[in-house]
């Protein structure tokens, strides 16, 4: 047990270190937690996760996201409220968070909320698999038969990457085309094996 | 509601400070 608490505790390091340490431009990387439910079933779920952003292409802002005003309100309006619960504060004015929400932010969020079982989804899929799943472009991934892919898609990303390891998936979403790299998964492999 | 599990509660917290951050980085001025 101690040493799983340990790993916990570096998940957050572990992740940050994959994603500012590669040469490719990741937008956010996730940990998906191996378990077993109530019932006995397989299911990932949220371990950890880092978000990176958009390249910053020196203008100091966000990319603006392609979505509505009401997306954008329904957006802030969760935000707000994930500040106060978080925050335990009901302040009415931060404007960190009345900030427009970009596309791949709130793809992050969403992911918070979601768990893959036997083998569903892009992480289910490597990890029932222990193979991984590099899907690169817009059109592979609009056209998966994977529900989360097709969401990546719709929010902008161009690249998910589901790399299995000894107890969880590590995932990789780019809003560029990245081409497969042995390197980036070595480095999942040697960063993520809890075993040793 | 605020049964948010720790895992989760501890990345939304990040993702919000690092937002935070980012939102109000400093100006070349």
């Amino acid at each position: 047990p101690s040493v799983s608490l340990l790993n916990q505790e570096t998940l957050q390091q572990r992740l940050q270190a994959l994603i500012e340490g590669a040469r490719e431009n990741w937008t956010y990387a996730i940990f998906w937690q191996s378990s077993y439910d109530y019932s006995g079933t397989a299911v990932l779920g949220w371990g950890d996760g880092y978000y990176k952003g958009e390249e910053d292409k020196g203008k100091g802002k966000l990319k603006a996201s392609s979505s509505t005003a009401a997306e954008q309100e329904h957006r802030k309006k969760v935000l707000r409220e994930l500040n106060s619960l978080i925050s335990g504060s009901t302040s009415p004015t931060d404007d960190a968070v009345d900030e427009e929400v970009t596309d791949t932010e709130w793809f992050f969020l969403v992911s918070m909320t979601q768990s893959f079982v036997n083998g569903g989804g892009l992480p289910g899929q490597a990890f029932f698999n222990s193979s991984p799943v590099w899907v690169a472009g817009s059109d592979r991934l609009a056209t998966s038969i994977c529900e989360r892919a097709r969401q990546g898609q719709v929010f902008g990303l161009q690249t998910m990457v589901c790399i299995p390891s000894a107890n969880g998936v590590v995932e990789l979403g780019s809003t560029e085309l990245i081409t497969q790299s042995s390197d980036l998964m070595n480095k999942v492999r040697v960063l993520f094996n809890f075993n040793n | 509601n605020g049964d948010l599990p720790i895992a989760r509660k501890k990345s939304l917290q990040r993702f919000l400070d690092k937002r935070r951050e980012r939102l109000t980085c400093a100006s070349p001025y």
